[in-house]
């Protein structure tokens, strides 16, 4: 697999946070299998892009982790 | 606009807040007013009213922390989660945290949080909202500097809280004094106010619509408020101020927030102490002193501070007589007098107001104090009493100090 750089794994550490915080994605830290993980985050992404209007790529795309830069309340956007 | 699952509500018109600390960032009385304007902001769109305690559980318990403060979400230093707040409920439901790693801040500027809209925020989750993602509503879920001068609520979040509360009650929109059939007073037939017919009353409002202001010379013109101010005369009513000052011809036209943002409009009352040059208004079952623009720390504060038993949970005016020293409060027919001296109210009161002041038989709107006299306002008349000879001396339109 290509090696992540240190920068890519920061910002993909700050969009799982993000969207364990607001939009209750829930990483199988067990999983053998790190696509259904991958699958999980990227359905987090679209739902976290579709909620404040951005193009919805699930893809963790420079408009997508700008916004979760963003300083915001702390009560989640979507909740279970 | 959304709200949290199963759509939890206060089932109560009043609710409670106390502030349990404050952030070093600004000024204790700046704190206390952001958070008084924000509450004010949800009350002016509902039949909600808010008052705040000084001790004991309130409802909504309002705190600075950082890191982590003793609930499962933790706060991440400077930047990104700036707070959080619970829904109604009771014990941790309602709070509202703020994060003091942030650089808190009651301007508008780029180097700190506005703690008015940041709390407006949260206030609304402690009512219920969830996050909206309209862009610009309030209850958006990032923050978004923006003037906070005549802020007001975006219509999605008017939506969302009145899907939960129902606009104001039509008694509480804007307190003005809507006459319940008036019985024959001890006025001249003449005078004697006759039942406001369903066109004289006064516009109902929704909550996005501000009632226009009533043109100086208005027949029907009546006031909630009145009050002289370093020497001028201040008349209110909804939201807006009618200055009279002795320093410029005229009639200025202002609003309440042009004066003071963090007040809403439509006072009860209002009267000057100036030896003090303090005023102090009314409004529901709350106080607030003012120095000037300035609002004094520690308020609003409950009438019943000022010896109101609870039964009492409004004025409808109030006039200070600098000779005695002594302040009057109209409520109903009855009236008090407070010792401003003793900070406190004086024995064998309430008494009747006829009783006293011979041919003010009526509920009393309004009262102002002018060279001796004063000046009671029912409706569109008013009644100038001269307080020396305890005797009616002229009753004329609500409007005659407007050169009309």
């Amino acid at each position: 697999f290509p090696v992540v750089p240190e920068k890519e794994k920061e910002d993909i550490q700050l969009a799982k946070q993000y969207l364990e915080n607001f939009y209750d994605f829930k990483e199988e830290k067990d999983s053998l299998f790190k696509s259904k993980n991958l699958d999980r985050m990227s359905k987090k992404i679209r739902e976290m892009q579709s909620f404040f209007g951005l193009e919805v790529t699930g893809e963790l795309n420079r408009r997508t982790l700008d916004m979760m830069k963003q300083p915001r309340c702390g009560i989640p956007d979507v909740r279970s | 606009y959304s709200t949290f699952p199963h759509s939890p509500r206060w089932k109560k018109d009043n609710v409670t807040y106390r502030i349990l600390n404050y952030t070093p960032d600004m000024l204790q009385a700046d704190v206390e007013e952001a958070i008084a304007k924000a509450f004010q902001l949800w009350s002016s769109v509902t039949p909600l009213r808010f008052t705040k305690l000084y001790s004991g559980q309130a409802d909504i318990m309002i705190s600075f922390a950082s890191g982590f403060h003793g609930d499962f979400y933790s706060f991440d230093g400077p930047g990104g989660t700036l707070a959080h707040a619970y829904p109604p409920s009771s014990g941790i439901g309602g709070d509202a945290h703020f994060d003091e790693d942030e650089n808190w801040t009651k301007f508008t500027t780029y180097n700190g949080y506005n703690l008015f809209l940041v709390a407006a925020h949260e206030l609304g989750h402690s009512l219920g909202l969830g996050h909206s993602n309209v862009f610009g509503a309030l209850m958006y879920p990032i923050y978004m500097a923006r003037d906070t001068r005549n802020y007001r609520l975006p219509q999605d979040d008017i939506d969302g809280i009145q899907a939960l509360y129902g606009p104001p009650r039509e008694s509480s929109a804007l307190p003005t004094k809507a006459f319940p059939p008036q019985e024959p007073t001890e006025m001249t037939s003449a005078e004697a106010p006759t039942e406001i017919s369903p066109h004289e009353e006064p516009t109902q409002i929704t909550p996005s619509k501000t009632p226009m202001r009533p043109k100086d010379c208005d027949p029907h013109l009546s006031f909630d408020a009145i009050t002289t101010l370093r020497g001028e005369i201040l008349f209110f009513k909804d939201i807006y101020v009618w200055r009279k000052s002795p320093y410029f011809s005229g009639i200025e036209h202002d609003t309440i927030s042009s004066f003071w943002p963090s007040l809403a409009g439509g006072f009860d009352a209002a009267y000057e102490v100036d030896k003090k040059d303090r005023v102090i208004f009314f409004k529901d079952n709350q106080y607030w002193a003012v120095s000037g623009y300035r609002i004094e720390p520690g308020f609003p504060r409950p009438i019943q501070n000022l010896g109101f038993s609870t039964s009492v949970r409004k004025i409808d005016a109030a006039v200070h007589d600098p000779n005695t020293k002594k302040t009057y409060f109209f409520v109903g027919q009855k009236y008090w007098s407070f010792n401003e001296n003793t900070q406190s109210m004086e024995r064998g009161y309430p008494r009747k107001i006829a009783a006293d002041f011979k041919g003010i038989g009526h509920r009393v709107d309004a009262a102002l104090q002018r060279n001796g006299h004063f000046y009671f306002f029912h409706g569109s008349k008013q009644y100038e009493f001269d307080i020396k000879n305890k005797k009616l001396i002229h009753i004329t339109k609500s409007y005659s100090w407007f050169n009309c």
